[in-house]
């Protein structure tokens, strides 16, 4: 799946890959103090070209405090508290609240969930021409920057709600002359990165709308703390180990 | 009807006999489950002499008729409904004898029988057609549609049309062999998308008991039963001919724990099989409790015993040990529901006050009984009354009637009142399997407090729309009128609680889409939506009008039923088929009664059984059908015997 993290202070996107293995579970948000952690598993595309292209087929927010987990999938929502589980499809808009948390579906676009009205995440649907031979049905993934985790956050999105210290400099012509390139300094490191754009499908979901970004090679290495498979975690509902 | 030369064979081999059925059809229409039947059957007197040909058809008893044809020798009978009153007025003017034609309530489970007859001269032919609609209801995950087949004899021509035509598509249809062994092979199913079509067209050779019989085997039920594709959770609107039909059958939810007391008469006359299929039951059901429901038993006779005097819950120890409890009653001595049922509430009352009842909890009575009250408060009326005020609005009371003894109305009108629902099952060989069936079409309870609503101004009549409980292998229906607007979407709100959750679900409809659709199809039923909004709403108004508390209010929903009845041209307890030849001399009249057994409380005193006459033609002779048991009574039957008397009871 593509990464693009927004950097409200330096007023900047980076924008990183992440090649994993179909069936992986990446941690996105690991909050052991609010107690809230965002797994998404990967699925491939349907013909397994010669580069494996993986996506997001199933997202899972947990709520440890009250045992709640609400898991999306590209074909239903379910919530499990444990003792009762409940399932419901893309195909009806539907508002459910359990305890403290607030799942919004819209008929065959997105679902919101919110955690205590201050963590929010929202899921969006990508439904794809069932006979296509390639493409399989996937999710994309929406996380506001004014969530208010506690400060043990982290995870591959969640270790950004404190924003790094980030500065780009030496912008030079490319290889492709459509896309610049740079040194980008970040978290001691100085990362080569090439001026790119990617898509965010919230306001069109068929053609997205591009966001122009510093793209990160090597799976966000430099850029992500450690590597990106210290963020394989084992289930949908595991936090983090913290190192 | 011409007869093909193969046919013409047929008809010359059962020539014999002095009554011929050319034909006998029958076909049901069901559209987003309403269903519109027609029973249509050709005769001839092929005797030498003039004798009565009848026409029996058994119909559900939920089903209401809509209207009866009848073609006597070139001379056509049309049926129109009419306010009571009004149709016996002017069958009076036609000042007609005896009794051709009428509805008698068959002592079965869940029909009645149309019965005509007309006695004809030699060489008659006679066409009999009679319309009946019904709405299916979902139980146990399916709808069932039943057909009452019995030609009585061999018919060259016999065929029945089930026709299915649902907007969602059909995902599962079949047909038990209800009808028997023999016919099994012979039922066609089709189904494809939305659309399903059953035939059963045997021969007379595949009609006959045996290869040299010359009688019918037919004579039973064609069982149809299906369920449509749903999408997990959400709500299906449909909007034809300005009206909409809102189904809700939600699925994949977790059921809500139960608070159960279930209480077991044990009196003297449930002595024998009830007992036995009653003990049978209640092992299964007791099996079917988690250790998330709480449950005890009260057994009552003239006193009243607890097996545990508190809610316990459905762990596998409790429930062992309340099998052998239940295993070792002797039934004996009077009948005190009263007590028991006052016994019940307390115990439910005492969790509630002690916080022993999950707040997402589903607290129910469970009352199976098989007869009167004999000790302690008798008066069925006070009782209840008593249960009425100490029922709190989170307890609900499901009553079982066993056997033909019980006063069904008494225990469906404490069941009705309090949140519940009411079934009769009889004691035969499958009594356990019936008392198993009810329980679990309430075993499996998913939400409480629903409602379904929508915007303001954009719809009207809207029948109930807020429902207690939704239990699994339901289907909650809400029908109305959609109002005049610049938009073509219809949008309804279901909200509801479930396990652990709240939830509100949203669903809209093109409200031009179905009818066009409709418009293509061949075999569906176009008014459905209409039919079935006064379907539901009369069936609603009934059971408002037996629950009303004074005349007035009773006599303001009388006339609401009528109106609509007469509108909607269904025969109700309070409308009648008045069938006219076309000059209007000859005239018969059918309506329908209430159930035999008195009635318990304010409410219609039992209907008049059958009275039905009508004018005859000169060389029509009227026989009467042998006075059945009711009739017997002669005329003081006709009169109402109850209290509460408003007009048109």
């Amino acid at each position: 799946p593509h990464f693009i993290i927004h950097l409200p202070r330096s007023d900047m996107d980076v924008c990183f890959n992440i090649d994993s293995k179909p069936g992986h579970i990446l941690n996105l948000v690991s909050d052991s103090g609010a107690g809230v952690v965002v797994n998404g598993q990967l699925i491939s595309s349907k013909v397994s070209t010669k580069k494996l292209n993986t996506y997001f087929g199933t997202i899972s927010i947990y709520y440890q405090p009250d045992g709640v987990s609400v898991t999306v999938s590209t074909s239903s929502i379910a919530l499990s508290d444990g003792r009762s589980n409940h399932s419901f499809t893309w195909g009806a808009t539907a508002e459910i609240t359990q305890n403290g948390l607030r799942v919004s579906i819209v008929k065959n676009s997105h679902v919101k969930i919110t955690i205590n009205n201050n963590i929010q995440v929202m899921v969006l649907l990508h439904r794809v021409w069932k006979k296509h031979p390639v493409n399989v049905d996937f999710l994309g993934i929406y996380i506001p920057n004014d969530n208010q985790y506690s400060p043990l956050v982290h995870g591959l999105i969640g270790q950004f709600s404190t924003e790094p210290e980030v500065s780009v400099y030496d912008v030079h012509e490319g290889l492709d002359p459509l896309k610049k390139e740079a040194t980008m300094e970040v978290k001691g490191n100085k990362l080569l990165v090439t001026r790119g754009w990617q898509k965010d499908y919230r306001h069109d979901k068929k053609r997205g709308s591009n966001i122009y970004c510093w793209f990160i090679h090597n799976s966000g290495k430099g850029f992500i703390d450690g590597h990106y498979t210290d963020y394989i975690v084992p289930d949908l509902n595991s936090f983090l180990q913290t190192p | 009807a011409i007869l093909t030369s193969e046919e013409q064979e047929d008809f010359e081999a059962i020539r014999g006999h002095d009554i011929t059925v050319k034909s006998y059809k029958v076909e049901s229409r069901i559209t987003s489950r309403f269903a519109h039947t027609t029973v249509r059957s050709s005769v001839v007197n092929s005797g030498s002499k003039a004798q009565s040909i009848g026409f029996n058809v058994q119909i559900p008893k939920r089903a209401f008729i809509s209207n009866f044809t009848m073609n006597v020798n070139g001379i056509t009978f049309v049926g129109s409904v009419k306010e009571k009153t009004v149709a016996r007025n002017l069958y009076a003017q036609a000042r007609a004898r005896g009794k051709a034609a009428g509805i008698v309530r068959a002592n079965s489970q869940d029909m009645e029988t149309f019965k005509t007859e007309v006695h004809v001269p030699p060489g008659s032919n006679i066409e009999f057609e009679l319309h009946y609609q019904e709405m299916m209801h979902r139980k146990l995950g399916f709808y069932e549609h039943s057909l009452y087949l019995q030609p009585g004899r061999l018919v060259p021509q016999f065929q029945v049309d089930v026709y299915i035509f649902e907007p969602k598509g059909i995902s599962m249809v079949q047909t038990p062999n209800t009808l028997g062994e023999q016919f099994t092979e012979l039922i066609q199913v089709t189904s494809s998308n939305g659309k399903a079509h059953i035939v059963f067209k045997p021969n007379i050779q595949q009609q006959r008991k045996c290869d040299t019989c010359t009688d019918s085997a037919i004579d039973g039920v064609l069982t149809v039963k299906y369920d449509v594709n749903r999408d997990s959770n959400a709500g299906e609107l449909q909007v034809s001919d300005g009206h909409f039909v809102h189904f809700f059958a939600p699925s994949e939810l977790s059921p809500l724990p139960k608070n159960i007391v279930f209480v077991i008469d044990v009196s003297g006359s449930m002595w024998g099989v009830k007992m036995k299929q009653t003990v049978e039951a209640m092992q299964a059901i007791l099996d079917d409790l988690t250790v998330d429901d709480q449950f005890s038993i009260i057994d009552f006779n003239h006193n009243v015993r607890c097996w545990s005097e508190e809610l316990v819950p459905g762990s596998t120890i409790q429930i062992a040990d309340a099998k052998k409890y239940i295993e070792n009653i002797k039934p004996s001595g009077g009948t005190n529901i009263n007590e028991a049922l006052m016994r019940a509430v307390q115990m439910l009352v005492k969790a509630s006050n002690q916080n022993q009842i999950d707040p997402r909890s589903v607290s129910m009575i469970i009352l199976v009984s098989d007869g009167d009250p004999t000790v302690g408060e008798i008066k069925l009326s006070t009782i209840q009354k008593n249960v009425k005020r100490v029922m709190r609005e989170e307890f609900s009371l499901f009553s079982v009637g066993i056997g033909f003894d019980v006063d069904y109305d008494f225990l469906e009108r404490i069941a009705m009142d309090n949140r519940g629902t009411a079934q009769r099952i009889y004691a035969n060989h499958d009594a356990a399997e019936q008392l198993r069936s009810f329980y679990s079409q309430v075993s499996a309870p998913l939400l409480r407090r629903i409602q379904v609503q929508f915007p303001e101004n954009s719809v009207s009549d809207v029948t109930q729309n807020v429902f207690d409980k939704y239990f699994r292998g339901s289907e909650l229906v809400v029908a109305g009128k959609v109002l005049p607007s610049d938009s073509d979407t219809l949008t309804s709100f279901t909200t509801a609680s479930a396990a652990s959750l709240d939830v509100t679900v949203e669903t809209e409809t093109d409200t031009t889409e179905l009818d066009t659709e409709l418009a293509k199809q061949q075999h569906s039923f176009n008014g459905f939506a209409r039919q079935m909004w006064a379907y539901i709403t009369i069936k609603q108004l009934i059971s408002d009008r037996s629950l009303a508390s004074t005349a007035a209010k009773k006599r303001r929903i009388t006339q609401r039923i009528m109106a609509l009845a007469v509108e909607h041209q269904f025969v109700t307890p309070l409308t009648a088929l008045l069938v006219e030849s076309d000059d209007a001399k000859e005239r018969l009249l059918a309506d329908s009664p209430k159930d035999s057994k008195q009635g318990c409380c304010s409410g219609p005193p039992p209907m008049a059984p059958v009275n039905v006459v009508y004018q005859h033609p000169p060389w029509v002779q009227i026989t009467t059908p042998p006075p059945s048991e009711v009739e017997k009574g002669g005329e003081e039957w006709l009169l109402p015997r109850k209290i509460t008397l408003v007009d048109n009871d």
